[in-house]
C-alpha cells in the first residue's frame, strides 16, 4: 500500500464569517476513480494500537486511512465492491475494527459489515441485510438498527455486535404505522430510540423491550425532516431536525436546522429556535451532521455552513472552490474534526474552535 | 417558548410510557 496523501492543501479557505473558526489541517486524496459519496472516522486497532483512523467511500470502494505523522494518512486496507454502489458508511459506535456500510442505487439494498480477518490481515465483508432498506444507524453498546419493508410489512429490527464484531444478535421494536425515514438516539436515556416518519411523526421506543411508547405530530410546516440528535432534560425532549425540504423564507432566511422541544406524555411541542443561514447566503439543506452543540451542513449553493447550537448562528462557512462544491461533511468521531469531501475524492480536515 | 404550552411534565416520562405503552 503506498501512501497516497497529502500535502497541506492552501485551499479553500474559509470566508470571512469568523475565520478563525476553521483551519485547515490536513487534506487526503482518494485514489479510486469513482464518485466520492462519504467519510467517516472511527478507532482501528493493529499490533496492540488503536488508532483514530478515516474511512471514505466512493461508489465500489472503502478504504481505511491510518495517521502518520504531520498530518498524513496512509491507506491501510480497502474493500471492493462490484454490483450495487456505496451509498454511506454506517459507523458503529463501541466496536473497534468493524465498519458497516449501505449500499444501493437511490434507496438502500443492503447492509453490510466491513472487518478484517484476525488470521491474515485480508479485508473481508459480510451482508448483514438485503431487502428494501428504508433508515440505517449505529447505535452505541455495538448495536445497529434499520428499518425495512414497505408500510404493511415494515421491520424495524436492532442487531448487536459482540465486543470483536462478530456473533450479532437480532432483535425487533414494534413498527409504527408509517414509514421511519430516520433515526436518533436519545441522550440520558440508553434505553430510548427516535425515529421520524413520512408523516411527519416523532415515534419513540423503548429499546429494552421493543415497545413503541409515543408518536408525537410536529409541525406541518416542513415535511420530511430528517432527526440529527436528541436529549432529555427536565421531562421534555429536545431534538435538532433538518428540512431538506424546506422552502426559503424572505423573513426567516433559509432554516436549515431547527430545535423543537417535545413534552412526551402530552406530545404537545414548540419549536425553539431555527438555525439560518446569514444574511446574504442561499441554500437548502443537503446533508449535515450534528455532534454535541455543533451542527454542519452541506448547502445546495456547495456550500458548508456550521453552526454553533448554543449560540444560535452561523459561526464559519466553507464556500465551494471553483468548479468543486462540497457533496458531503462528518464530525470527527475520534476528535474536534470537521471532514469535508468532495465528489472527485478530495477530503479535507479541518481544526475547529 | 412557555412551558406551560406543554402540559404536565414528568422527569419519568420514559418509565411511565414504557408502563402504559403495549408490551
Amino acid at each position: 500500500h503506498s501512501i497516497e496523501q497529502t500535502e497541506i492543501a492552501d485551499l479553500p479557505a474559509c470566508d470571512s464569517l469568523n475565520p478563525g473558526n476553521l483551519q485547515l489541517v490536513s487534506k487526503l486524496k482518494n485514489p479510486s476513480g469513482s464518485c466520492s459519496v462519504d467519510v467517516s472516522a472511527m478507532w482501528w486497532e493493529r499490533a496492540g494500537l488503536k488508532e483514530p483512523c478515516i474511512i471514505t467511500a466512493c461508489e465500489y470502494v472503502v478504504s481505511l486511512w491510518k495517521p502518520l505523522d504531520t498530518w498524513q494518512w496512509k491507506n491501510i486496507y480497502t474493500w471492493h465492491f462490484t454490483e450495487v454502489p456505496v451509498l454511506q458508511i454506517v459507523p458503529v459506535p463501541d466496536v473497534c475494527n468493524l465498519v458497516c456500510v449501505a449500499l444501493g442505487n437511490l434507496e438502500i439494498r443492503e447492509l453490510r459489515a466491513l472487518f478484517c480477518s484476525p488470521d491474515d490481515g485480508s479485508e473481508k465483508q459480510v451482508l448483514l441485510k438485503s431487502g428494501n432498506i428504508k433508515a440505517v444507524l449505529g447505535l452505541t453498546k455495538r448495536r445497529l438498527v434499520n428499518s425495512s419493508g414497505t408500510l404493511c410489512d415494515q421491520q424495524v429490527e436492532i442487531m448487536t455486535f459482540a465486543e470483536d464484531g462478530g456473533n450479532k444478535e437480532k432483535q425487533f421494536l414494534m413498527p409504527p404505522e408509517e414509514t421511519v425515514l430516520t433515526f436518533a438516539e436519545v441522550q440520558g436515556l440508553q434505553e430510548a430510540l427516535l425515529g421520524t416518519t413520512v408523516m411527519n411523526n416523532i415515534v419513540i421506543w423503548n429499546l429494552k423491550t421493543g415497545q413503541l411508547l409515543k408518536k408525537m405530530h410536529i409541525d406541518d410546516s416542513y415535511q420530511a425532516s430528517v432527526c440529527h440528535k436528541a436529549y432529555s432534560e427536565m421531562g421534555l425532549l429536545f431534538v435538532i431536525l433538518s428540512h431538506p425540504c424546506a422552502k426559503e423564507s424572505e423573513s426567516l432566511g433559509s432554516p436549515v436546522f431547527q430545535l423543537i422541544v417535545i413534552n412526551p406524555k402530552t406530545t404537545l411541542n414548540v419549536g425553539v429556535m431555527l438555525y439560518c443561514l446569514p444574511p446574504g447566503q442561499a441554500g437548502r439543506f443537503l446533508e449535515g451532521d450534528v455532534k454535541d452543540d455543533r451542527a454542519a451542513a452541506v448547502l445546495t449553493s456547495g456550500a458548508v455552513a456550521i453552526w454553533d447550537l448554543l449560540l444560535g448562528h452561523c459561526t464559519a462557512l466553507l464556500p465551494p472552490v471553483p468548479d468543486q462544491n462540497w457533496s458531503f461533511v462528518k464530525w470527527s468521531g475520534t476528535d474536534s474534526h470537521l471532514l469535508a469531501g468532495q465528489k472527485d475524492g478530495n477530503i479535507f480536515v479541518y481544526r475547529y474552535s | 417558548c412557555n412551558k406551560a404550552d406543554l402540559g404536565p411534565i414528568s422527569l419519568n416520562w420514559f418509565e411511565e410510557l414504557s408502563s402504559e405503552a403495549p408490551p
